[in-house]
């Protein structure tokens, strides 16, 4: 369902370069279960905001469903990330002066659904992520692993057909993140692509497959 | 060297109360190397703030060096937190227009260091978490894990007797949190304070000393 080919990202500081991503080559079929890792620094979140298309590489081509990303404009791109993919940032990225719910409800607004239908569904993932009872609380308000479920939460309330993690349980303590992978796991089962960015060697464990990222370059192991 | 007497947090939002904190009391002396576990919402960070001065009890006591804290206004406070604390924060809080070496050297302002034992102070504290080579970044162009070295660094970089640092190693791979950890054994060893937050068990079972929060409640477990 995602493909790349040779892509490179390469930030320009002034006189220096940083070679954030080079030559990545790999295929990720609809309904795999992938994790990336690697250490700071490598390139991870670099690989997954191209994977989200949040970005655009330097070089190289990518391919959503066969077609060229590179073809696609802007208003084209939102429609596949409003429609078909949930991101999980690493930083979180939640909007300060939103509650919860009006947090979770953002990926919704794109497509219009009936008021009755959008709450319904926030509600499910709030749930999901056992954040309910926080559902009226700023982002200020809450713990940063509660802001992670959040983020959680928005990621899967349009139900993604591709779910793209960037460390989602850094913040969460062992419990609550196994409750976390259980979801994922669901949703794969379900027919998701699930690519989840992970430095905890367990959680690695759990994935058939897995891409290392090591100063910008990808090695593949099955 | 930190007391705490029935100490309590409560936040109150129209109607609701959320107790984020129940009548804490224990003791940390000087030199001790502590873990704070719990899940998460159980108060571990509200904890901290407390801990570092950056927030007042809704009631209870809290003592520093035998005196109340209580009694020490705000520039008094600001004194002691420049002065002997170092508080490495779960969301960093590193300023976004100022480079990696600007935002380390922000706790030195304080005392007015001559420049060039500033400039020595900072390169130090980068060189210790490996973080010399994006000195003239700013936060925005680094990954994850590099904005919680830079925090570190910054918490690091006035050499305090008493570190509080809430989750230091969430965003790093396992190599380089045992580097960040091994940096702050070496700090206990001359004499230093440490309270660390951690969702991981392994850290955790390196602590001789660990208080369990849960629900907002704390139990002392040696
Ligand atoms: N400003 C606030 N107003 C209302 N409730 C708050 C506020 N800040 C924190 N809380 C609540 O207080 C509780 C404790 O928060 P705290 O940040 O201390 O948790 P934590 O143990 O650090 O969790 P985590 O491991 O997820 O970081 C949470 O349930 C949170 O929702
Ligand atoms: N806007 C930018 N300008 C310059 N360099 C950047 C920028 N964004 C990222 N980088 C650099 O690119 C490299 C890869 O960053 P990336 O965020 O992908 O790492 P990561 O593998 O996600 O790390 P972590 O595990 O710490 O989150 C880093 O060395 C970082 O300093
Ligand atoms: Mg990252
Ligand atoms: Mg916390």
């Amino acid at each position: 369902v995602i493909r790349l080919n040779q892509v490179c990202k390469r930030y320009r500081m002034g006189e220096a370069t940083v070679d954030a991503l080079v030559d990545a080559t790999f295929t990720i079929e609809e309904g795999e279960f992938v994790a990336i890792l690697g250490p700071s620094g490598s390139g991870k979140s670099t690989l997954m905001h191209l994977l989200g298309f949040l970005d655009s590489p330097s070089s190289g081509e990518l391919f959503f469903e066969g077609r060229p990303v590179a073809a696609l404009d802007e208003t084209a791109r939102a429609h596949v990330r409003a429609e078909k993919i949930g991101f999980v940032f690493q930083a979180f990225n939640l909007l300060p002066r939103l509650t919860v719910a009006g947090n979770v409800r953002l990926p919704l607004t794109y497509h219009r659904h009936p008021p009755a239908d959008a709450a319904a569904r926030v509600a499910d993932a709030l749930a999901r992520v056992d954040m309910t009872n926080r559902a009226h609380h700023r982002p200020g308000e809450l713990s940063g692993g509660q802001r992670q479920r959040v983020a959680i939460a928005r990621a899967l309330v349009n139900s993604p057909r591709i779910l793209l993690a960037d460390e989602p349980t850094g913040n969460l303590d062992t419990h609550t993140a196994a409750t976390i992978l259980a979801l994922f796991k669901e949703l794969n089962r379900q027919g998701g692509t699930i690519v989840l960015v992970t430095h905890s060697a367990e959680i690695a464990a759990q994935f058939p497959r897995q891409l290392h990222v090591r100063d910008g370059r990808i090695t593949d192991h099955r």
